[in-house]
């Protein structure tokens, strides 16, 4: 892909961060 | 079904089903979506963000989805 080392680090980091936020979510739902 | 009002159901499937790896841009969501206002798209975007279902990847501008792989 067209990305650089350093933006798929941020991408991936951000991904984490969204996971981690949306188990959380869906854990409060319950 | 999922928690989710129409505008935001819209928003995320398109950004769910972009092949690109920096994910879709908020210009390109307001090409596709011609039924919805910038401002509208915007806090979609915000509200899928906050919950986990999208997040942002080169910048603030473009968002990919945690359910694609």
């Amino acid at each position: 892909s067209g990305l650089t080392e350093e933006q798929k680090r941020r991408i991936e980091e951000n991904r984490q961060i969204a996971l981690a936020r949306r188990a959380e979510r869906l854990a409060a739902q319950r | 079904v999922n928690g989710l009002t129409a505008h935001q159901s819209q928003v995320l499937n398109l950004i769910k089903n972009c092949p690109v790896p920096e994910g879709m841009s908020l210009q390109e969501l307001k090409l596709q979506l011609h039924n919805m206002s910038m401002s509208t798209i915007k806090q979609a975007v915000e509200f899928l963000s906050s919950e986990g279902h999208i997040y942002s990847t080169v910048d603030d501008d473009h968002y990919k989805s945690t359910d694609a792989e």
